[in-house]
């Protein structure tokens, strides 16, 4: 699977 | 955080306070889809769950925080509130049809197969719609209060400018997320027709009227 991105946008 | 991510953010406030002003000042929710709204509350809460137990910045905190509040309230002053000016029978929307394929897309398309990524990418899917049950509604009545209009206008272009932020945090970071870019992009395409109007009618000065 591919990683999750940084989750810092809303 | 980028002057394209910053305005963004900026105008999604703004598009949340125009609203609150509509609703405040003439007294009524008429024109406002409640299934979108409820839906924005739906997306906020289940997108922003992780404010409990993930931090990025104050900023970010604070946001997660004004809109989950916002839009509850919204959904309160809706229903509860003016709840005699909201008019359901234009509000013909069917969400179970968009609620069950975002659903279904979170379960197979997600960055992992965790009750927060397939929340999350449930949250970024349904936001991608949210705004149907409005668009909808608009094309019944046939027209807006310009008002409404500066609202819908705020709304698209806040996802719009996150893909111009998109493309810069590539550019300058190698940052990638297909599923927000994709969902994005969906998202700001359906304003299309809505941007169009509102460029030639409302900041012309004329109301916001449909082609019969």
């Amino acid at each position: 699977a591919l990683g999750s991105p940084v989750k810092d946008e809303l | 955080m980028n002057i394209f991510r910053l305005t963004a953010d900026l105008m999604h406030l703004a598009s949340i306070f125009i609203l609150l002003l509509k609703i405040q000042k003439t007294r009524s929710c008429a024109g406002i889809s409640f299934k979108s709204q409820l839906l924005y509350a739906l997306v906020f809460i289940t997108r922003y769950i992780d404010l409990f137990f993930y931090w990025v910045s104050l900023y970010n905190t604070l946001m997660k925080i004004f809109f989950i509040g916002s839009s509850l309230y919204i959904v309160y002053l809706m229903q509860v509130k003016f709840r005699a000016t909201n008019d359901p029978v234009l509000d013909t929307f069917r969400i179970e049809y968009l609620l069950a394929p975002c659903a279904l897309l979170a379960l197979v398309a997600n960055y992992a197969f965790t009750a927060q990524e397939i929340l999350w990418a449930f949250s970024v899917y349904l936001e991608a719609g949210a705004i149907l049950p409005q668009l909808f509604m608009l094309q019944r009545r046939g027209e807006a209060e310009t008002i409404t209009t500066h609202y819908l206008f705020a709304l698209g272009a806040y996802r719009g400018l996150y893909l111009l932020n998109w493309i810069y945090r590539y550019w300058a970071e190698g940052y990638v997320d297909w599923i927000a870019w994709i969902a994005g992009l969906v998202q700001t395409g359906l304003y299309t027709d809505f941007f169009y109007i509102y460029y030639t009618k409302v900041l012309k000065g004329q109301k916001f009227e449909l082609p019969a």
